[in-house]
């Protein structure tokens, strides 16, 4: 067939042999077929003095056109141990991932590594990771207040008033600090990220997160800088995390995600000695 | 107290809205590291005087690697012989992690305080973090064992000079395109 399949006791993951791309996650009893891939927008370059032209920059995301996905066929290494087992994937020469489990941990880890973003085009970019699956989500979708609760969203709306969303993309984008989700009757999509990120579910069972950008103006909102960072001379590499987590709707899935939330941020600190100089605990 | 005040003081800085949203100019960012940097580095001399006190080292080294996340850690590069991991949980409960240390293609063996062998494998770091610009590339793969902390932990990591006790990555499939480094450019 042409699907190779890595799992271990708890977490069972299918992927398309001859893209590399993931096809399928099993995990608490539930199965759905999740598509997972990185997507670039264009960073619009505008007119800054007219108030709903501006350039997509550091204050504002505000793509030119539609997004490009990468769903091509990918390079790929899997790597099968009895502690952890990975997925390392080569999207282009500036993307790459490990989708990773480890024995005995419930979730999916997602390690992005994306950068330099080449401006060689002289556009602007900025790339997010999107996870597609089947779930009738009817344009809602939850995203965290602050690490806190989660606040209901839905597509093209708000929640005292009628918007003209003249931006489709950009005006359904929220803030997420710890986890966004979908839910239909029967499943529960969560992904939980390491850091602040922008993200939203642009179509039904669809969730996506703002990984990276690399923008060549300003947006006039106040930095009067381009978001363009070079060290180096070549643009910022920034790697982290995402977590998904697939469960039944109906079993209180909110609290594995509250404690996963405390394990990814569990403050460890690593210190190494010679161990000629081995130590006892007292 | 004056290196933790140093770092409270710089954490109060980075509350700024600038500094979380990441809308400060590229100095100021720049300035960010460089204070973020400095008062950890110092803080970590009180974290090594507590480490003395928790453990009957009274010279410990106690080497932290700020630059684990790009997978580098310079102590465990030059002396992977004999390496002692310490952890500590600041929660008051016990915790399970995994961990990863960077390490050479070699062979391992991790125990804990009672000399019981810890289960551990050695994973490839990924080919793209590998050619990460000013990153040292002697250390291409990370050594993963499941450590479990009540508050402070100690786990040995030794060379094997056979290659028996090592739990070795079996690679099931592998389709690769042509994987065209990127050169390193100066600057």
């Amino acid at each position: 067939t042409d699907e190779l399949v890595v799992q271990n006791s708890q977490i069972k993951l299918t992927f398309v042999k001859s893209t590399g791309h993931l096809k399928t996650i099993e995990m608490n009893g539930v199965s759905e077929n999740i598509e997972q891939n990185f997507a670039i927008y264009k960073g619009a370059m505008g007119n800054n003095g007219i108030a709903q032209n501006r350039s997509s920059g550091a204050y504002i995301f505000r793509p030119d056109g539609e997004v490009t996905v990468l769903s091509d066929k990918i390079g790929y290494t899997v790597y099968d141990g009895a502690q952890v087992k990975e997925v390392h994937q080569h999207v282009n020469e500036w993307i790459s991932q490990v989708i990773r489990l480890y024995e005995g941990v419930n979730r999916v880890e997602f390690e992005w590594l994306v950068g330099p973003i080449p401006i060689d085009d002289d556009n602007g970019k900025e790339i997010v990771t999107r996870f597609k699956s089947g779930l009738v989500s009817n344009g809602v979708f939850f995203t965290d207040s602050n690490g806190r609760e989660m606040i209901k969203r839905e597509l093209n709306k708000r929640e005292y008033f009628t918007p003209n969303v003249t931006e489709s993309v950009s005006g359904n984008y929220y803030p997420v600090t710890a986890r966004i989700a979908l839910e239909d009757s029967q499943k529960r999509l969560a992904l939980l990220n390491d850091r602040a990120q922008g993200g939203s579910s642009l179509a039904d069972g669809q969730l996506e997160l703002m990984l990276h950008r690399r923008l060549l103006r300003d947006d006039a909102f106040g930095v009067s800088e381009a978001l363009n960072e070079t060290q180096f001379g070549t643009g910022l590499i920034a790697r982290g995390k995402v977590f998904l987590i697939l469960n039944e709707a109906e079993s209180k899935p909110t609290v594995a995600e509250r404690l996963a939330q405390q394990e990814i941020h569990l403050p460890f600190w690593k210190f190494f000695s010679s161990s000629n100089t081995a130590s006892v605990v007292k | 107290t004056e290196d933790l005040d140093e770092l409270r003081q710089v954490m109060g800085i980075m509350q700024h809205h600038d500094a979380i949203t990441g809308t400060e100019k590229q100095a100021v960012a720049r300035d960010y590291d460089r204070l973020l940097t400095d008062a950890m580095v110092d803080a970590q001399d009180n974290a090594r005087a507590a480490l003395r006190v928790l453990t009957n080292l009274s010279t410990g080294q106690f080497d932290s690697c700020l630059e684990l996340n790009i997978s580098v850690c310079a102590f465990t590069r030059e002396s992977a012989n004999n390496v002692v991991v310490t952890l500590f949980n600041p929660l008051a409960h016990p915790s399970t992690q995994f961990v990863r240390v960077p390490v050479k293609q070699q062979q391992y063996l991790v125990t804990d305080e009672r000399g019981r062998a810890v289960p551990s494998e050695l994973v490839p770091v990924p080919w793209q973090v590998l050619s990460i610009q000013h990153r040292p590339n002697d250390t291409q793969h990370e050594l993963v064992f499941k450590a479990t902390v009540d508050k402070l932990a100690n786990y040995y990591i030794r060379v094997l000079p056979s290659p028996k006790a090592l739990q070795r990555f079996e690679r099931v499939h592998s389709l690769r395109h042509d994987r065209n480094r990127i050169e390193p450019k100066d600057e």
